[in-house]
Formats: C-alpha cells, structure tokens, sequence
C-alpha cells in the first residue's frame, strides 16, 4: 500500500516537466526515505536523480518499497491535468500495475482521480559516490538559465572554468564566440541573488549545451542552482526542492580526443 | 576534436 499526499502539487508537476525530455522512462523507487528516482537518458551521457523526502509529504505510508515503471511522458499528461493549487495524492498497491493520481482542489469542491498504467523498465541503478569537487559555483538559476540559452544560440558546446576571477562560459560556433564571466557577488540583499564561488583548484571542463539548456528546465524549482565541478567527474547541476529535497543532474563531459 | 564521455565511464552499476 502506497499513499502520499502532496500539498504543493505543483512540486510535482514542475518536476515532471522538468525530466520528461531527458528521460521518457524511469522506475520511481518508493521507500521510507522517500520518493526517488534515478535515470539516465538514452544515450547515457547524462543522469537525473530525484529524491522528494517522506517528511516533505503531507501524508507518506509506504508499507514495503515499492518500484512502479512510469512511462513520463505520460504521467506529465495527467499532472497537467492538476491544477496548480491542487493537492496531489499518488496512490499505489502491490501486485496491481495502475497508479493512481488524486488531485482535490483547495477547496476540496472538486476531486478528480487518473488511473495511470505502469510498465516493467529494466535499468540499472547506479553508485554515485560521494566526491570532493573542485570547485562549486552557486548562482540564481535564472541567470543560469540564460546563459545557457544564450550559448546555445552560438555553439553547441560550452566550456566552463572556474578560477578565482570567477566563472567563464564559453562556446564557439559557425557565427563566432561568447565568453560569459560571472564574478562572486555577495554584497546583495538578497542571498539567492548572489554568485558563490568555493574554488579548492581551477578547473576547466566542456559540455553539450544541448543537456545544459534541458537541465535549466527546472529552473521553476529552485532560485539558485549548484554547478559542481571536478575534472575526474561529471558535473553535477542541482535544484534544490524547498523542503522536500533535490533534483540532480549529472552531465558527463567532452574529452579532447 | 572531443569526445563525449558517457555516466557509465565515471559511475558504476549499483
């Protein structure tokens, strides 16, 4: 038995709408802990991982972890079909292959249920181990957004280096180039508006902005973004979700060859 | 020229 009740459906929603381009179909694994996810998309460069902890949820009782395949395209279909005030409640059984949403108005005037089918995903979870980065950049994630959509415009790829100067993007293309410094900035009132760089060494890396600008999708999460950054690894661009958890993705770099 | 390296090069399976 599964049943947990979301107050701020429209959490889920933004999640949905922010993975369902990169990944078309995933197991979410439901524990104790929490509802979670980790796919990667169909060319294995890049791995979404979600995690929505139970204390984040209104009501959590999942009696047995309980994996259900979701086709996300689909689910995306029917949390559109939630308002955006709506509360939203995932329901689920062991043995039966349905999930159901229930979303109620705040009013509780109105209350709708979709039945979703699942469906059997063979992936592969994998071991993400903890890492010391070399460098992790905190920035609003609007300006993040921008500068990845701005580069897209120019390049395909985006170089980002981090040294105590600050963060540089930059990207090449047929039109010519872009270099985008962003400087630490704390003096502004308000903390989610600052650039935060911790540097232990410069480092410098490349990525398919074609990724960059699909992670920036969950910008509607999240105020700030985290850009961590290590030549050994890929990089990890987080979203925080506000007292419920995190959406990561890891986006594994372009070698010179 | 460069070469884009997959999850799977840094990333084992569980």
């Amino acid at each position: 038995m599964l049943e947990l009740r979301l107050i701020q459906g429209s959490l889920l929603k933004k999640v949905l709408e922010a993975i369902k381009d990169l990944v078309t179909e995933a197991n979410f694994d439901c524990s104790a802990t929490g509802f979670s996810l980790q796919a990667m998309d169909s060319s294995h460069v890049a791995l979404v991982a979600l995690l929505l902890r139970s204390e984040g949820f209104d009501h959590y009782r999942c009696d047995r972890n309980l994996s259900m395949g979701i086709n996300l395209n689909n689910m995306s279909k029917m949390l559109r079909c939630a308002g955006p005030e709506d509360i939203i409640t995932i329901k689920g059984d062991d043995g039966t292959d349905t999930v159901t949403f229930m979303f109620e108005s705040q009013k509780q005037d109105k209350i709708s249920d979709f039945e979703m089918k699942l469906m059997d995903i063979d992936s592969e979870h994998l071991g993400i181990p903890d890492a010391e980065y070399q460098a992790i950049v905190r920035m609003p994630s609007a300006e993040f957004a921008r500068i990845c959509k701005d580069l897209g415009s120019i390049g395909d790829t985006v170089v980002i280096s981090v040294t105590k100067e600050g963060v540089k993007f930059f990207t090449r293309g047929d039109v010519g180039s872009a270099n985008i410094v962003c400087r630490q900035n704390t003096s502004v009132d308000k903390p989610e508006d600052s650039t935060v760089i911790e540097m232990n060494e410069p480092v410098s890396l490349t990525f398919a902005l074609r990724y960059m600008n699909s992670f920036t999708k969950a910008t509607t999460l999240s105020e700030v973004v985290t850009i961590s950054l290590s030549s050994e690894l890929p990089v990890v661009v987080e979203y925080k979700i506000a007292e419920m958890g995190y959406i990561r993705f890891y986006l594994a770099p372009k070698i010179e060859d | 020229k460069c070469m884009q390296r997959q999850i799977l090069d840094y990333f084992g399976r569980d």
